[in-house]
């Protein structure tokens, strides 16, 4: 059965695709059978992964709204153990489409527990920047969430209703849900003000912070118009290591 | 009668709340009288400029849920001529909440439309990063779009979603409702893929670039901690020089 970890963080542009691709990159070069479930409507973790618009042909739009079976909208990707079911912009209107269907916030949970959604050893879920139906459905469906979390003001004042989110979708939906981790994201250890959201995050958060601090690195911001993980793209840069030893601890916690 | 612009794009983290806060505190200083209009759940701008949580009585929130007049809503803040209308996590249900009410569009326009709205120069209205019906009354009310582009590769893919919005927003309801410019923030001249963006932004989309390119500038994102805009945090940085450069091109635009 597959450990499912929604990425998500209603703060945009704080490395949730990024982390998705890589992260999800790095446990598949272990082996690990890992699939990546993109519901931002923006449909950037598809585009990172090389599925061009035309190639979107079952999406996760069809999963939510018209019920199609994964094993249709599942692709394979250039990155061996890793595949993707793609997103396209119809999404952007599943919280009207669906308001209507009392089981709105159990469809992607009840698409998953197929045979073909138990089949991979990891699933992650890449968010939009948002707190909506979509990301609400990837808590009910995941066993625990990482949250990235860029080093900065805006980005810790998020953080609080978040968790909100997390607990009144455990109390309601899912009682399992828990954090993952936090996984400090775009790093600059020069920086103050960074230096300062990481001590703050680890004195208040504890051990929910992942060891793991993933830096800056121009080659994670490149690889993806490259359509690849940063781990194809330039394996020996900085980025890389870091999703490397993030894939290793959490392979070490869920051992 | 004021200008009023949308400051939006729904790639996340682009720049978009710091934009609005550092381009509405220039054209305060030059004497110009400028609100800003926080439709953005996370509530950034207002928390960037100063109104704790406690403070938010009556919000963008009120105004579009239950019609309650823009003057109540008004809050001055520390910065000279800028006047704020701040926001909270209620407006995150907007989208379901007024998904019965046939002029859900145009309830922001309408509250612009009233004498207090008018006694304005300048209105900027921050944006959630999101296509969602928040975004789309500010595109109603609006005269036009200023769009932060980040100079990065996943920030170009989700710009030409973002004009059919703006089109079909201006054929179904604000005919007027153009593009005023799109400003490279975050930019990184030593960059590689920052200067590709640039070349290709001004290559394809020309005039609507603005000259001004705001730089990556560490006292851009520590001045919200600061609650204050980075023109009174650090007058001299490159940031506050960047974002006085804008003001100036937006008020010679609009003479
Ligand atoms: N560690 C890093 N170093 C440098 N650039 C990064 C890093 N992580 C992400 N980026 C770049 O920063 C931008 C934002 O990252 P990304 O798109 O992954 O964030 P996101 O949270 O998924 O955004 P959204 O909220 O729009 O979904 C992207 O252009 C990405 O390439
Ligand atoms: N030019 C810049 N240089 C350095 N940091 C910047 C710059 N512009 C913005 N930032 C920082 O980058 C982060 C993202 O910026 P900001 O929050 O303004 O983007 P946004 O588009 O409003 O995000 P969201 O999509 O979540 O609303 C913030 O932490 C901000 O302080
Ligand atoms: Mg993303
Ligand atoms: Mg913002």
């Amino acid at each position: 059965v597959p450990r499912i970890f929604a990425v998500a963080n209603q703060k945009g542009g704080v490395g949730k695709t990024t982390t998705a691709i890589n992260l999800g990159a790095a446990l598949a070069a272990t082996g690990q059978k890992v699939l990546i479930i993109d519901i931002d409507p923006q449909g950037n973790a598809s585009t990172g992964l090389g599925i061009d618009l035309g190639a979107r042909q079952t999406t996760t739009y069809d999963i939510l709204m018209a019920g199609a079976p994964l094993a249709d909208a599942v692709q394979s990707t250039n990155v061996a153990n890793l595949a993707i079911i793609p997103a396209t912009t119809d999404l952007a209107s599943a919280d009207i489409d669906l308001v209507a269907n009392e089981r709105r916030i159990y469809l992607l949970q009840t698409a998953l527990q197929t045979p073909v959604g138990r089949s991979y050893d990891y699933v992650l879920i890449d968010c939009p920047p948002s707190l909506n139906l979509l990301t609400v459905n990837a808590f009910v469906a995941a066993d625990a969430v990482i949250v990235p979390l860029q080093s900065e003001f805006f980005a810790l004042e998020g953080l609080s209703q978040l968790m909100l989110t997390i607990r009144d979708v455990r109390e309601r939906a899912n009682p399992g849900l828990r954090i993952e981790g936090i996984a400090l994201t775009m790093h600059d250890a020069r920086n103050n003000l960074a230096r300062q959201v990481e001590e703050d995050a680890r004195e208040n958060l504890g051990d929910l912070v992942f060891e793991t601090v993933i830096p800056r690195n121009v080659r994670l911001s490149e690889a993806p118009s490259y359509a690849m993980p940063v781990l194809d793209y330039d394996p020996a840069s900085r980025g890389a290591q870091a999703y490397r030893a993030l894939a290793a601890e959490l392979l070490a916690r869920n051992a």
